[in-house]
């Protein structure tokens, strides 16, 4: 049952899927569950659209987590982001609102293949699981295969990097298969958020550049609340602008390719923590890493909502 | 019994002080081939930021030595990283996961 599905510790795959399937059959009127395409090993890339079916045309956002497989932090929100919507539709006047008025797209785990092997063989495993025909490495980095300036700074051509970005753009199937549902829904999405970690920042457009974006003002003032939101929490200070000042250039990267395909809102998150534990934030962290979170994401939302 | 994968392996935070530092650290991680945890790739490296490393417990008895005697102050952020992939999972035996 929804309350007794523990939110609280990290969940394989396999669990992840049986959560999901558990969901959409159990509650129908807020959740479909489908997917996108299958992974390079044959995995199905499953998605949760959550919503209300209150009228036939409605705006949506789109969540990614687990892009980098190491990154366990991503799909234990995707999934706390889920079970907060649905526990309570009913008694957050907020939540009722986002859901009735949007639709929320979820990918809990985008890099399927290589989530699977952090959890069997390498825990610090980064890259999908392609196989190189040329080298002995496998895998490409899932967020520089994009096809936005493609392979240039920020990213590597060699195959054994972390930050390969492939061969050609979208050579991966798992971003094949997500860019070409946010190309047939591009109308429709107006929100791109994707949760990586670790190092608590709240990231916009351009990673791939240095320059201001057209709707900077609206943007920015989104990412300002929405750390505000955050930190209000536990006190937990986010930084927050353009990814290539704030973090590091880097091309290719699946931001950037939703607000090139005309999302006007598109955030990265580095979640939890800034380096004590990395990676390897422990459970007990779970709560409030999503918990705070959670109040980013709804802030952003109601942004969205209202004109800006 | 297999040694645990991690046994031994550690995770440091460095921070270049100058260039002189910022080219050494490049070419020693890019020959040593070590996990960077962050930034993503030696190619952001540069002065004043903030790189954490995964080093393999074979790898820190050449390059932590080697990082002394080049004067670049470094600190352990993780000292044993099996334990610590052990204590992320507290709430279940790791080897029932896996």
């Amino acid at each position: 049952s929804l309350p007794a599905y523990n939110y609280e510790v990290y969940h394989s795959l396999e669990e992840i899927e049986e959560w999901m399937y558990y969901l959409n059959k159990t509650h129908s009127d807020l959740v479909h569950m489908f997917s996108v395409g299958k992974s390079y090993e044959g995995r199905p890339l499953y998605v949760l659209k959550l919503g209300k079916r209150s009228r036939p045309y409605k705006k949506a956002v789109w969540i990614d987590c687990g892009i980098h497989a190491r990154e366990w932090i991503g799909p234990a929100f995707c999934q706390w982001f889920v079970k907060e919507a649905l526990q309570t539709y009913q008694t957050d006047p907020a939540m009722k609102k986002m859901l009735t008025q949007l639709y929320f797209y979820v990918m809990p785990v985008f890099n399927v293949d290589g989530y699977h092997y952090s959890w069997t063989n390498d825990r610090f495993w980064r890259k999908t699981r392609s196989k190189n025909s040329r080298f002995w490495c496998h895998g490409v980095d899932a967020n520089r295969n994009w096809k936005v300036k493609w392979c240039d700074e920020g990213a590597s051509l060699h195959p054994c990097d972390d930050t390969y970005c492939g061969p050609f753009p979208e050579s991966e199937p798992e971003v094949k298969a997500v860019a070409h549902f946010l190309r047939k829904h591009r109308k429709q999405i107006k929100a791109y958020l994707s949760f990586h970690a670790y190092a608590q920042m709240l990231l916009y457009p351009y990673s791939y550049k240095y320059a201001t974006i057209p709707n900077f003002s609206c943007v920015e003032s989104a990412a300002y609340n929405a750390v505000n939101a955050l930190q209000s929490a536990y006190g937990v200070r986010y930084r927050y602008g353009p990814a290539s000042s704030t973090l590091y250039v880097s091309s290719g990267s699946s931001m950037d390719w939703a607000y090139k395909n005309g999302i006007p809102y598109a955030f990265a998150f580095e979640l939890r923590d800034t380096g004590h534990f990395g990676f390897l934030l422990p459970e007990t962290l779970i709560r409030p890493t999503c918990t705070e979170t959670m109040l980013a994401v709804k802030n952003i939302t109601f942004h969205l909502l209202k004109k800006c | 019994p297999r040694r645990p994968r991690y046994a031994g392996d550690k995770v440091i935070r460095v921070v270049p002080e100058s260039e002189r530092e910022t080219q050494i650290l490049k070419a020693a991680f890019n020959r040593l081939k070590v996990d960077l945890w962050q930034p993503s790739s030696t190619f952001h490296i540069s002065e004043g930021m903030v790189i954490d490393v995964r080093v393999p417990q074979n790898t820190s008895r050449s390059l932590l030595p080697y990082l002394q005697q080049a004067n670049i102050h470094y600190t352990i952020l993780i000292s044993d990283l099996q334990k610590a992939i052990e204590n992320e999972t507290g709430q279940r035996a790791s080897r029932h996961r896996r």
